[in-house]
């Protein structure tokens, strides 16, 4: 095989070349960094505050972005069952496309004053109160063809309205 | 959900689903 | 003679039924990431996210219409440089230019949007290889649909280096592939565009955009190759921010590669695609230029040249 690489065509090479031929641009450009910075993920977002503080601030943040929420139960005030209409306008409604999303939005803690609020997409519904199919037929299991934009979309907005807020 | 810090006002979200039996790490990128 | 083109032949469609008898879903990893990009993301933002993840390219999805909005490719930064050529008083609109203002910048340049097209992932690979040769795009979104809610799913997206790649790694015939490229009719011929180490990189951004190629090769005063400038380092002149220096010339610019830019893949006319399939397989590699053995540039082969092949030839 006469399949090769061209010398000339590698960056020191071509690099030292131009700084040969004494180019003035040449002095003054640097190579691209190719060092990626490692994107650190965690699950949902952390806190420090006060725990009903952060629970405060996700109840007005999903006021304000006009959700609704099931009312807490006594014995559980860290979870906050929500649904949340998300409507894109060109769907048309005819199709009876469910257009309520289910979020639950748990604090957990991490170590002392170290929490975390995490979100979990809770299934559909249509807006006329019928369930979406996701809890009659298709289990969770079966149901393999979940687009994650809608709800990756909404927990932006929330995590927004919370950073703007705080 | 995951979230990673946010950085020069660029929130990025993902969330790892199944696809028939494959896994998607879908991550976006939105402006805060 | 006559066993390498039966051995050829019997390859390339055993290659062809296997394409068909795959779907874009078989070439999936397990497990793989996917990074979308909103379309109210301002566009160097964007820049910065492509570079950071190692990637060239992203689909774009537009929370308004929670809808896939098309793929942001080097040709959209190559479009935004031309605009800021043909504008460069508008530079302030151009750092707060937001994705979903790059089809403006399309109408006013005139140039065509790019077709990407776009398939089910569980329709047969070929079809796949078709839609993308026939949309001149090297790389096609995979689309599913929400069984709720039948929004639009951005599976992935496939280029054709992976298709080639996943071909090279699962079709023991590309060994049987020997006859020589100088028969195969695949080469793009020495009359193809290409550029100085001192030609205005502006200029060699033009004959990207105006030639509709990913690359332009540097030849030197006896038509010897001596590197190439392609689409993908237009990202790397944004985030320098050196674009608006109209007097860069292509060599200074390519000052700006990485180190770990892997260098030019050259051939000649006496090699066989056995052995460019088994270097698809090791490096990725996007194209091939064919010189002569004192180096003089003769031509190029493309992945799409290499595509075409397998899909009509033979």
């Amino acid at each position: 095989s006469t399949i090769a690489i061209l010398p000339s065509s590698l960056p020191q090479i071509h690099r030292a070349n131009m700084m040969q031929q004494g180019s003035r641009a040449a002095m003054k450009i640097t190579p691209l960094n190719n060092k990626k910075s490692k994107t650190k993920w965690h699950f949902g977002i952390r806190s420090r505050s006060y725990p009903l503080d952060v629970m405060g601030e996700i109840y007005i943040a999903l006021k304000n972005l006009g959700a609704e929420w099931a009312k807490p139960s006594e014995e559980d005030l860290w979870t906050i069952k929500v649904r949340w209409r998300y409507d894109t306008g060109s769907l048309d409604q005819q199709r009876k496309i469910p257009d309520l999303m289910r979020m639950v939005i748990q604090l957990f803690q991490i170590e002392p004053n170290n929490y975390l609020v995490d979100f979990k997409f809770d299934g559909w519904e249509t807006s006329n109160g019928e369930e979406g199919s996701s809890n009659s037929s298709s289990t969770e299991e079966e149901m393999s063809t979940f687009s994650a934009y809608p709800f990756l979309h909404l927990t932006t907005r929330l995590i927004m309205e919370l950073a703007v807020n705080s | 959900l995951i979230t990673s810090s946010i950085k020069h006002n660029t929130l990025c979200v993902a969330s790892t689903v199944r696809y028939k039996s494959k896994y998607a790490t879908q991550i976006l990128y939105g402006p805060l | 003679e006559q066993n390498i083109q039966l051995e050829q032949k019997l390859a390339i469609q055993s290659i062809r039924n296997f394409l068909k008898s795959k779907t874009s879903y078989d070439v999936l990893p397990v497990s793989y990431r996917l990074i979308v990009l909103d379309t109210s993301l301002l566009v160097k933002k964007s820049l910065n996210i492509l570079l950071q993840n190692n990637i060239v390219s992203a689909p774009l999805w537009d929370a308004k219409t929670s809808k896939f909005a098309g793929l942001l490719t080097s040709t959209d930064f190559i479009n935004v440089i031309q605009y800021y050529f043909c504008n460069p008083d508008k530079f302030d609109l151009i750092d707060k230019l937001q994705l979903n203002g790059l089809k403006d910048i399309e109408k006013c340049l005139g140039v065509p949007s790019l077709d990407q097209g776009s398939i089910h992932p569980f329709k047969p690979l070929y079809d796949a290889c078709v839609k993308m040769i026939e949309s001149r795009s090297r790389r096609i979104p995979l689309i599913d649909q929400d069984e709720e809610t039948q929004r639009e799913i951005i599976v992935s997206v496939l280029t054709q280096y992976r298709i080639l790649k996943f071909v090279s790694l699962n079709c023991r015939e590309t060994r049987f592939l020997k006859r020589k490229i100088r028969e195969l009719n695949i080469v793009t011929d020495a009359s193809i565009d290409s550029c100085y180490m001192t030609t205005p990189v502006i200029d060699v951004i033009q004959m990207l955009s105006t030639r509709g190629v990913s690359s332009v090769p540097i030849i030197d005063e006896h038509g010897r190759l001596v590197n190439v400038y392609e689409a993908v380092d237009v990202l790397g002149l944004i985030k320098g921010g050196i674009y608006n220096d109209l007097s860069l010339s292509v060599g200074e610019a390519l000052m700006r590669r990485g180190d770990d830019f892997e260098g030019v893949y050259t051939c000649t006319v006496e090699d066989k695609l056995s052995t460019i399939m088994d270097t698809i397989r090791k490096a990725r590699v996007h194209r091939f230029f064919v010189v002569d053995g004192s180096g003089l540039l003769q031509g190029v082969i493309t992945l799409s040249d290499i595509l075409k092949y397998i899909l009509f030839e033979e």
